[in-house]
């Protein structure tokens, strides 16, 4: 509903391709073959959706001390604390999201290429929370309505998917047949 | 901010450690 608010329904069309695009990339390399060009991609779609996500997160932080709306919530007025809650939201999150990476991304690269990931995502927290104040004009943009409608799709994708009983699931003999990546992306 | 930003990267460290 809220990304509806800031982009219409544009977020409908946005909602489906979220939902359909992870079904159609695991559909891709059994009918194609094109294996590494998928887990690229995913490679590449994986490292945005992270980045955007930890900016964010990095934003959220940094609301309780810098949006004046926030500080109001701080200070007594209306609901207690908010902007203190959605720090501490995001702070619990975090460790889940560490494991993710941890367990889906140590088992096929190297140590080091996690430990750049983990970097990586360390470093968006920062970048967001630094640049709260210019970043936060397009948080509340029609894009991010799309976007936002566009990562629920693909959330109701994961809530759905079943690797024995999925549609996709008759294209391949196991699920261990999946490559690495697209099957972390279901899970995230 | 930076205590918050910090405390967030140690709770992304759990898992890996």
């Amino acid at each position: 509903p809220h990304a509806f608010l800031m982009a219409g329904w544009w977020v409908l069309p946005a909602l489906l391709g979220g939902l359909l695009l992870p079904a159609v990339a695991e559909g891709l390399p059994h009918r194609r073959g094109g294996e590494r060009q998928v887990e690229r991609l995913t490679l590449v779609l994986v490292a945005t959706a992270l980045g955007l996500h930890a900016v964010m997160d990095g934003i959220a932080l940094a609301l309780p001390a810098n949006h004046s709306h926030a500080d109001a919530a701080l200070h007594g007025h209306g609901s207690h604390g908010s902007g203190l809650s959605l720090a501490l939201a995001v702070i619990l999150h975090r460790i889940p999201v560490g494991f993710a990476i941890w367990w889906l991304i140590r088992p096929h690269f190297s140590r080091a290429f996690a430990i750049t990931v983990i970097g990586y995502v360390a470093l968006g927290t920062v970048m967001g929370a630094a640049l709260t104040e210019p970043l936060l004009s397009l948080t509340s943009s029609e894009g991010m309505g799309i976007f936002q409608a566009f990562a629920a799709g693909a959330l109701v994708h994961v809530l759905l998917h079943r690797p024995d009983f999925g549609p996709a699931s008759g294209q391949h003999d196991s699920p261990a047949s999946q490559p690495g990546l697209t099957a972390a992306v279901d899970t995230r | 901010t930076a205590a918050l930003v910090f405390i967030s990267i140690a709770a992304l460290l759990i898992g890996p450690l």
